[in-house]
């Protein structure tokens, strides 16, 4: 039960470092070398991601099972929230890491991706359009991380600890909710363009489910195809969704 | 053991 003040600084600064590829980018790219870089990326971000997630407050308290859950649930779409979230101030670019910069032309050489670069553009043209704040940008993050739909919606927990692992999740949504509020509040706006921007933002959130499913239908297509290797961590969370 | 139960449960440094 934190203040929301040490909540949101709780939840900004659990936020990853920045990270790099560190690969030496042979252009043109391949479709096999443009994957790899993707994959290998997404691969390290992952292991960021685990680490966010353990210090975002209660987090840790719900049960193993729904931890594992939700992050299987919502991966990708986190990665595609910070991905906009580094690629905001560049129109016209996707900045996957400060080493690896794309624009919707380089996306052609692999089969696929240019229609989810162009949907990662235009959702990024939004928050540019909305001067998403890094306070919101982060309650954005966290309410992506709890709010798997299996979970809430088809789910009926059947025992005492899931049940009780389901409420602790739910006050937490509370909490992000709250925080997200109380952030869109210092921003000096009326009452009804604050109820607005909440919407706005929050409406997003589809968008960003949208990306994620293709991007997941994207990429075990590839693996498929053989055409990149996946494996590891990765490997795991795209197997928990295809 | 999954890599990612792996991490969740590995006590932060």
């Amino acid at each position: 039960h934190l203040h929301l003040e040490e909540f949101i600084s709780r939840i900004m600064e659990a936020e990853p470092p920045e990270i790099y590829l560190m690969e030496d980018m042979k252009k043109p790219f391949t479709e096999a070398s443009m994957m790899m870089s993707l994959t290998n990326l997404a691969d390290k971000e992952l292991v960021l991601m685990i680490s966010w997630a353990k210090k975002i407050p209660g987090f840790l308290e719900l049960s193993l099972a729904d931890q594992i859950h939700l992050l299987k649930c919502c991966w990708l779409e986190i990665l595609m929230l910070g991905l906009m979230w580094r690629s905001v101030d560049h129109p016209g670019k996707l900045i996957f890491s400060p080493d690896f910069k794309l624009n919707r032309e380089e996306g052609q050489c692999v089969e696929g991706i240019m229609e989810i670069f162009d949907m990662l553009l235009a959702a990024t043209s939004r928050f540019r359009e909305l001067k998403l704040r890094r306070e919101e940008y982060v309650c954005l993050k966290a309410m992506i991380l709890l709010n798997s739909s299996e979970y809430l919606c088809t789910s009926s927990p059947q025992t005492a600890e899931e049940l009780e692992s389901r409420n602790k999740m739910l006050r937490l949504l509370d909490s992000v909710i709250d925080a997200l509020v109380w952030a869109i509040s210092k921003l000096g706006l009326t009452t009804q363009q604050q109820t607005l921007r909440l919407g706005h933002l929050t409406m997003l959130l589809s968008h960003i489910r949208h990306m994620s499913n293709k991007g997941m239908d994207h990429l075990s297509t590839m693996k498929r195809k053989n055409v990149v290797l996946v494996y590891d961590l990765l490997l795991e969370m795209l197997d928990a969704n295809t | 053991h999954t890599k990612l139960l792996q991490l969740l449960t590995t006590k932060p440094e």
